[in-house]
């Protein structure tokens, strides 16, 4: 049983339940910096949990972080336990985390694909997608990051159920994905949104949907550069960025286009490690350098979203 | 549960435009049940795919027909799992 999260195992994988129960544990050890909000239900029925960041203030300007909307990409699960750990240990000791959380909350969901990740760990260790079954299709899964209302069906989505990329038979048709769409536009004052996935070691902001450049391309680029510089620094593990279509290829229906059409300007999703020895398998030896170092680049967003309000 | 007894990644590095094809052709074949881990971008950017046992010898003929390089990333894709399952169990004992 988890007593305190001083002693739970970062440095190894983690169930749904054991991942609820460091979340619990950790809002009643700092109920007055974190509280769990419940932001939807999952295809399955399970709560969909959001850890917020506060230290006071109503509907303050704020910095969203999700983890593990592919399912299988369990270092990214694990890695959001970590920072969930590290923002509550940082907060009063490291100055600029301190000033991020004295002028904005922190969002943070590690498990954004609850149904597909407790699949992960019961009956197949290899499962992408949601969980939902939509009538008249005969495969089961929709994947998340092809579901948002951005370029909805283009180009780098199947409208094949069976495929992994099967966007789903219309926008937002996830609870997962609606549940987030409903949350970021009810709280209205989001300035920056980091979706992070494995692997393959890349920083990426939009578009994916076209080809067409992000109207703030330059600092998205420049800012992209400074923060993988900054996550190189640690352990030596290399990165590229850029647009998604220009650094990997065209993928329509994506989080981060859809948040940057929605005028959050800081918008990026990140690729953790590895760059292909153990792909998905990554050891849990990995998980805390790996969170280690993509710390450096998320504090390199955050500070930046906070030196340049919009 | 399901399992991946036999299963292999392969990492495939096409060299050019043609090699590149080829390997969306794979990226497009449904028989063969590949998933793309990382999918087939650029000339001379890698192409990570998990391959289930049936399709193994198919995928493999056909990227060394096309001269086509490849490496296998995972060789068993299912001890990796096993291991995996064991380490979590050992860190909960």
């Amino acid at each position: 049983v988890l007593q305190t999260t001083e002693t739970f195992n970062y440095a190894a994988y983690h169930n749904l339940d054991e991942i609820n129960a460091f979340m619990d544990l950790l809002v009643t050890e700092k109920s007055n910096l974190v509280s769990k909000l419940q932001i939807g239900k999952s295809y399955e029925g399970r709560p969909i949990n959001v850890l917020k960041f506060s230290t006071g203030g109503i509907k303050r300007p704020a910095i969203w972080i999700d983890t593990g909307i592919h399912s299988r990409e369990w270092v990214t699960q694990a890695s959001g336990v970590w920072f969930a750990k590290k923002i509550v240990d940082s907060y009063g000791k490291d100055p600029s985390l301190t000033s991020i959380l004295n002028n904005f909350d922190i969002f943070l969901e590690i498990v954004t694909n609850p149904d597909g990740f407790a699949f992960t760990h019961s009956q197949n260790r290899m499962w992408r997608k949601t969980r939902s079954h939509h009538s008249g299709l005969s495969c089961i899964g929709v994947d998340p990051n092809r579901n948002w209302d951005a370029g909805f069906g283009g180009p780098g989505s199947s409208g094949n159920s069976c495929t992994e990329t099967y966007r789903g038979p219309y926008a937002n048709s996830e609870s997962e994905v609606k549940a987030i769409v409903d949350f970021v536009q009810d709280h209205g004052n989001i300035k920056a949104f980091i979706s992070i996935h494995s692997y393959s070691q890349l920083l990426l902001y939009p578009y994916g949907y076209t080809t067409q450049k992000a109207a703030d391309h330059e600092e998205l680029d420049a800012l992209a550069k400074k923060a993988v510089n900054a996550l190189a620094s640690l352990h030596g593990t290399k990165y590229r960025y850029g647009s998604i279509t220009a650094a990997i290829y065209p993928a329509s229906g994506g989080t981060i286009d859809w948040t940057y059409d929605q005028g959050i300007k800081y918008s990026y999703t990140f690729e953790l490690r590895d760059t292909g020895r153990h792909g998905f398998l990554l050891p849990a030896s990995q998980i805390v350098p790996t969170a280690e170092e993509t710390w450096l680049a998320l504090m390199v967003i955050m500070e930046h979203t906070r030196d340049h309000p919009y | 549960t399901e399992t991946f007894v036999g299963q292999q990644v392969l990492r495939i590095l096409p060299e050019d435009a043609f090699q590149l094809e080829k390997v969306m052709e794979l990226d497009a074949s449904e028989k063969l049940q590949l998933d793309f881990w990382r999918a087939p971008t650029y000339p001379k950017s890698p192409v990570d795919v998990r391959v289930p046992f049936p399709s193994l010898q198919r995928v493999k003929v056909f990227l060394e027909s096309n001269g086509i390089q490849y490496d296998i990333m995972i060789e068993d894709l299912q001890s990796l799992i096993d291991e995996e399952k064991l380490d979590m169990a050992r860190q909960r004992s």
